[in-house]
């Protein structure tokens, strides 16, 4: 399984649609500071199922809303689509190798959740997530500002870390 | 069940002490788990040694070198069960040129089978990047990206790019 | 007592809202002191916002704009009673080029009445230091120290000493 | 007041005698990761009175003594000197500008604490730092790491920074 594409529209600072594509080995992020990387890592962290604001460092749920800059107004919605490309199951497995999961987040709280561009349930979204080995835990964030907790953590702490990958 | 938790820490705890020895260029680390009905006492207990000094308390290491050890550990459980995808935002921070350079070498081992998206301030991280994206704010407060090739970055003409809002 | 916190409070708060508007070249700060019964409510609450974006929770700040508040917060609180001496070791680790040099201004404006101790990896912070020292492990494990010019540094003739060990 | 000359004697990794000249304005300290820059700033903290060895990274205050090297044995005693220059307390101070204060760990646990030179009492360097404004507290460290924790503090925790210019 591969990524190949995410866009962010309406998502913190990421006013206008934003799309990366994803290369093999590293894809770079680069800019100065305040400029939005770190709102890039939160954007596929939360269209790949987070749904602790804290996690997005956000008090919020509407935290991840656009909500104003000089001169343009806050957004009325914010919308994340990650493409991806799945590795085939074996011979019998027919179905198309490209998939797409969305999500949107309303000012009115409400919340949407797109598979191949259709509106499905959260839980049709994570199962898909599932079989691409793509869950939640599935797949690891070393954050910013985070790394030395493994160390500072008491002994009794740093079993979390252990369990995710048990 | 307690009984994975002790296989997947015994895996890691193999892979740890061979990518430390990796990012470190020698020296000696290990991890143990501890169990015990005190709860003070139990849980996972980190020994690290960097080469040509004595092994001390980890607390006496230097910055750089707690990044390094915990990367060390990060890596190693990841390796265990690895994922196709990993988000790594400015961990290189503390690392000097030479860190750096070790720390991308050890990433290189798990470039065949993983996707990395890296954030980072460091020149050289961004030279082994296969695509490198540029984010501006040029609208202040709005964010929006440009790709921007590395011989851009080397040459500065990007500089007030990707250091100055 | 009360009344001497309330002087200390009200006289860091109007050095933050300068410093933070040195430092993040405009934008808008303050810090408010909240009395309550409620121990969760009690305490000091800060406001940042950087220029051009909105007055949003600190916890959404990038890393770079935290530390320039954080240093705001502590610079402020250092000039209601200077001390003769201070030490900064790597504060300006997750400042990039362009904020580094906003965060000398600020220092410079300190210098007449302190004498700094800096500890740095950044090349800028080094240029506008009066003398530099370089520590160096050529016996593994054992710390010696060189003094190191600018014109070294730069030249790169001494990056083997600050860059590897 | 300003200091005018730092050193160490088997402290942490400074095995031999190390000396630091202290200018106006910015003295800059550089080198790679783990060559003993934290040392120093640790060095000087003590010196002028710190006596929480977890305020100096280690466990107890015997890891402040030099315990060892490839080739080289741990040492019996931690020695940290600082020398300053006193400013004049009006025409009628006839004391020496000039001053020095100096602390000694030996591996028996037992310290040794000296002013100009002589073995004094503890209290009698501390009076001395007073004076000159260098007492615990009264000077800044603005520490690795640690800077992001004004903010990450909770509102009361807060108040503890304003309590010491206080
Ligand atoms: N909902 C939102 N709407 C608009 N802007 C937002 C929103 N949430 C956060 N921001 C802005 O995003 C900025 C932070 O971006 P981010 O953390 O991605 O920076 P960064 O590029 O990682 O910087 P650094 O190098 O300092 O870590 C903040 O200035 C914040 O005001
Ligand atoms: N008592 C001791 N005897 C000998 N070496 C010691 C002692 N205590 C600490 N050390 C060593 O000092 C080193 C740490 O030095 P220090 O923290 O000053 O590095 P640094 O130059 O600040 O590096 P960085 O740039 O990574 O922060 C560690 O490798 C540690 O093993
Ligand atoms: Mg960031
Ligand atoms: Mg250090």
């Amino acid at each position: 399984m591969r990524l190949k594409r995410l866009t962010l529209q309406g998502f913190k600072s990421f006013a206008d649609k934003t799309e990366f594509l994803f290369d093999e080995g590293l894809t770079g992020i680069i800019g100065p500071n305040g400029c939005g990387k770190s709102n890039v890592v939160d954007a596929v962290k939360w269209v790949l199922g987070d749904q602790r604001p804290t996690s997005l460092r956000g008090k919020e749920m509407l935290d991840l809303i656009f909500n104003g800059a000089e001169g343009r107004a806050p957004m009325g919605c914010s919308e994340v689509l990650l493409f991806l490309e799945r590795a085939p199951e074996g011979e019998a497995d027919t179905r198309p190798a490209d998939m797409s999961v969305g999500r949107r987040l309303f000012r009115s709280g409400e919340s949407e959740y797109l598979l191949n561009n259709q509106v499905v349930r959260l839980k049709d979204v994570k199962e898909a997530l599932m079989d691409t080995g793509l869950g939640v835990g599935a797949y690891s964030v070393m954050e910013q500002g985070k790394i030395d907790a493994v160390l500072s953590a008491n002994p009794d702490e740093r079993r979390s870390i252990f369990d995710e990958a048990a | 069940s307690r009984e994975l938790f002790q296989r997947t820490f015994d895996e890691a705890r193999e892979h740890f002490q061979e990518i430390f020895r990796m990012l470190f260029q020698g020296g000696k680390a290990d991890m143990e788990l501890i169990e015990s009905d005190d709860p003070l006492e139990a849980g996972i207990e980190i020994y690290a040694k960097p080469p040509g000094k004595e092994l001390r308390n980890i607390r006496l290491l230097s910055g750089g070198e707690r990044t390094l050890t915990a990367l060390a550990i990060l890596f190693a459980v990841f390796k265990v069960k690895p994922s196709p995808f990993c988000i790594l935002d400015e961990v290189d921070a503390a690392l000097d040129e030479a860190n750096v350079e070790r720390f991308l070498r050890v990433l290189a081992g798990f470039v065949e089978d993983t996707q990395f998206l890296v954030v980072t301030h460091h020149k050289r991280t961004m030279a082994d990047c296969q695509v490198l994206y540029g984010i501006t704010m040029q609208r202040k407060g709005i964010s929006s990206r440009m790709a921007v090739s590395l011989a851009e970055v080397e040459s500065g003409r990007v500089d007030a790019i990707i250091d100055a809002p």
